[in-house]
């Protein structure tokens, strides 16, 4: 069960130097649904656990109380970890558009895989 | 062809016909793949498009496609960068042998392809980030992306019962009568030219000769493994010696 995995990408979505509170509704609504679909895609493993039903509840009533709907734009995977709301700063900048630059300045380093076909 | 997925599993498979290999938040590749031969389950990849998805202010949507005997070094729209946007040129094709190998670099996503036309048939390899290939959006629902799951058991061939075969029966030949003939000890000795460690891509290079008698498939695994060497995160696992074999029914296709 990865609930945990989850809950921490939506606190870094969502905390830090540049949080996102109410006047950032519509990427906070974003975030959540981001994390209900990380939920959901935990379901399976996580039947039982208490954190995954907690968190479960937790996000309804967090879109509701931010009046979010279910059905909308999810963060994308790798942004989550940009600081949030500086749309502006990642429209202009060519940053954006340089995965390592912009995963090695706010994570870890990524993991790469290969994937090859050839012959017959 | 010979598959090897994002989590170095190896098969040999049928897979004739259209099949999608990658399918994310962020890109869409599908093969089509041709039997070698009249009749023969033995099939070789003809054609390969490529869909880079429309990314913020990085990339418009892009098609790449390659078939046999054409090897653009440009998308579908005759465009070889990421369109009009600010960050365009973080996708670009990058033309490395006219006609014969070609690289597409995709910054934006940390992804790197390259496509290669060895013989008549094309081949295919990428060096993408973990985060990137699990970009989906619903898993659970996900549909049959060879690179992730690898081919499906119906699809595989086992490769190892091939093997066994045409090394007790040498000296008999393989493939239909119109087929150049290869011995067992033939191939082996050509494979060896080119991939001197006889891991799984100098066997995939042996079972090519034994299929089709077609000589160029000795530089198709060659160049597979050269851009392995490229392209694979660890270097301590670009050699596979053990192929992924998991043919009990209502197993997974591949051993994850």
């Amino acid at each position: 069960c990865r609930i945990l995995k989850c809950t921490s990408d939506f606190w870094a979505a969502t905390s830090g130097p540049h949080h996102l509170g109410a006047e950032e509704a519509p990427e906070y609504c974003i975030a959540l649904r981001a994390y209900a679909h990380c939920t959901r895609r935990t379901a399976r493993t996580c039947r039982g656990d208490l954190a995954y039903h907690s968190a479960v509840h937790g996000i309804e009533d967090l879109m509701n109380n931010h009046n979010c709907s279910k059905d909308g734009p999810t963060s994308q995977p790798r942004l989550r970890t940009l600081p949030a709301g500086d749309s502006q700063e990642r429209s202009d900048s060519p940053e954006i558009c340089h995965y390592e630059k912009s995963f090695h300045k706010h994570s870890a380093p990524p993991n790469y895989t290969h994937c090859g076909l050839f012959g017959d | 062809p010979h598959l090897r997925t994002f989590t170095d599993s190896f098969q040999t498979c049928k897979i004739q016909g259209a099949w999608p290999l990658i399918d994310n938040n962020y890109l869409y590749v599908q093969v089509t793949n041709t039997p070698v031969l009249p009749g023969s389950t033995a099939t070789a990849t003809s054609k390969i498009t490529i869909i880079f998805k429309n990314f913020q202010e990085c990339v418009d949507q892009k098609e790449y496609q390659a078939e046999m005997d054409e090897l653009p070094t440009a998308f579908t729209d005759g465009s070889k960068n990421g369109g009009d946007k600010s960050g365009a040129n973080s996708l670009k094709i990058i033309e490395k042998v006219a006609g014969q190998h070609i690289e597409i670099q995709a910054k934006y996503i940390g992804t790197t392809i390259v496509v290669r036309q060895v013989g008549r048939y094309l081949t295919f390899a990428v060096r993408m980030p973990e985060e990137v290939v699990n970009a989906v959006e619903d898993k659970d629902n996900q549909g049959l992306h060879l690179c992730l799951r690898g081919c499906p058991l119906n699809q595989q061939i086992d490769f190892q019962n091939f093997h066994t075969q045409a090394a007790e029966s040498r000296p008999r030949r393989q493939g239909s009568a119109t087929v150049e003939p290869f011995t067992y000890e033939m191939a082996t000795a050509k494979c060896k030219e080119k991939l001197p460690v006889e891991d799984l891509y100098f066997q995939s290079c042996v079972f090519d000769l034994l299929t089709t008698g077609d000589v160029n498939f000795t530089l198709a695994a060659y160049y597979a493994f050269e851009d392995v060497k490229t392209l694979h995160s660890n270097k301590d696992k670009i050699h596979i010696f053990e192929r992924t074999r998991d043919l009990r029914p209502g197993n997974r296709a591949s051993r994850q």
